[in-house]
């Protein structure tokens, strides 16, 4: 991902739980697109970083320079999915659960 | 609300064994071939191709049986204690295998096929009616448990699984903290009540909405099971708590190495000029105005030997005072 934009956007990340190992009690999915998020948050922003208002006041304040210390705006999730796992209890029970936000479907400055 | 789970609280159905069994052994490996991991695996994917939240909740549990038998009847015994406090109970279902009646077929006819004249006797029909007691206890209790409910089973023209609404009788017992819940199958004949293979063992289904699966690191919470920062690793340990620590200054104090009893703020030589701090931490309030363009403290051999000298303080007093002795030497 070398050739990708500097500018704030979503990166591919596949995550296999064997790598970080719950794979013992992880059933399913054996792996997942989590992606994430990287790239700069510079003035001016595109719209396609989507910046909230927020984040293009703070990115204006930042480049006048009037107040030192403020930081560009963060490159972070925007929207996120749901993921449901299949995994085993402590009890060796079968137990399927829906965990919000596991993966990134838009980035945006923040 | 519940509606889009795939089985109604009441209801008869029949899952082809032979493919999501096999489906269930290649995800859940050999020893799941049981319907329990048929049925999960088959709510899995449902709700995995939707992406919605199933029913208005978020977890569904199963819970297989432990087989015993007490007084000839099959007692079947479940362990709900692994449902978290945070977990709202939506709906529970009680999954039972329905055998056939008994009723007579060609090769069960005892006469001879040929004499036609022949009497023939039929086999005794099956139980018309099976009735299942449902009791709770604590655990570690001694007692047969409170009864919570009893219902009866018509056995369906063939073989079925079948699903019993069980929500009150799951919810009571939750709510009275008695998570071992039994079920008695009894089908009120003589003979001893002979257990069902493996496959067809009941289980118990309960669908929820964990309230707490939208807190921060939640998935850790439930699916994190070892400690990311061994006994063997003081450093991350240490980080960690220092993260997590309520009171930091007091911990900082304690790590300093510095002298205590100077009246001086304890890691002051630490500080590099950018070290980021904790956003609860702001720098303004450790240094206020005046203080942001602090030049590094002197040694405190040198703040000694400040008080002793006369001269003005300077960043480089010694060689001033070199200087100014040069100086000196150079006037004489």
């Amino acid at each position: 991902q070398w050739d990708e934009p500097r500018v704030c956007a979503r990166r591919y990340l596949k995550v296999d739980f064997a790598d970080i190992g719950w794979n013992e009690w992880v059933i399913s999915p054996k792996s997942f697109d989590a992606y994430y998020c990287a790239g700069a948050c510079e003035f001016p922003m595109p719209k396609i970083v989507r910046p909230s208002n927020h984040a293009t006041i703070q990115s204006i304040v930042r480049a006048v320079g009037i107040i030192p210390g403020i930081p560009e705006p963060c490159c972070v999730p925007d929207k996120m999915n749901s993921l449901g796992v299949l995994f085993l209890d402590e009890n060796r029970n079968v137990v399927l659960k829906v965990y919000p936000n596991m993966s990134v479907e838009t980035c945006g400055c923040r | 609300s519940h509606s889009s789970w795939p089985l109604p609280p009441a209801a008869a159905y029949s899952l082809q064994e032979s493919t999501p069994g096999d489906a269930a052994a290649a995800v859940l490996g050999p020893g799941a071939r049981d319907m329990v991991a048929v049925h999960m695996l088959q709510l899995y994917e449902k709700y995995s191709r939707r992406g919605v939240q199933p029913g208005g909740g978020n977890t569904v549990r199963s819970f297989r049986a432990r087989l015993e038998v007490v007084d000839q009847k099959a007692v079947y015994l479940f362990n709900l204690s692994s449902i978290q406090n945070s977990e709202m109970i939506l709906t529970a279902t009680f999954h039972f295998y329905s055998e056939p009646p008994r009723w007579p077929r060609a090769r069960d006819v005892l006469c001879k096929p040929r004499a036609k004249s022949a009497p023939c006797r039929l086999p005794p029909p099956g139980p018309a009616r099976l009735h299942v007691l449902f009791r709770s206890l604590a655990q570690n209790a001694a007692t047969q448990g409170l009864l919570r409910g009893a219902m009866a089973l018509v056995p369906p023209p063939r073989g079925l699984w079948q699903a019993k609404d069980i929500s009150a009788i799951v919810k009571a017992a939750r709510r009275d903290g008695e998570l071992l819940l039994s079920a008695q199958l009894d089908s009120g004949e003589r003979d001893p009540w002979v257990p069902r293979p493996t496959l067809h063992a009941p289980y118990i289904l309960v669908y929820a909405n964990d309230l707490a699966i939208s807190e921060p690191n939640s998935v850790a919470v439930t699916l994190q099971r070892y400690d990311p920062f061994p006994a063997g690793d003081p450093a991350p340990r240490a980080a960690a708590t220092r993260n997590s620590s309520a009171d930091p200054r007091v911990r900082r104090a304690a790590q300093a190495s510095g002298p205590l009893q100077d009246n001086e703020l304890p890691g002051l030589d630490e500080l590099p000029a950018r070290m980021p701090l904790a956003p609860h931490f702001h720098k303004q309030e450790l240094w206020p105005g005046p203080f942001r363009a602090l030049k590094p403290r002197p040694a405190r051999k040198e703040r000694k030997r400040k008080g002793q000298d006369s001269f003005p303080s300077t960043a480089s007093q010694v060689l001033d005072f070199d200087e100014k002795t040069m100086q000196k030497a150079r006037r004489r």
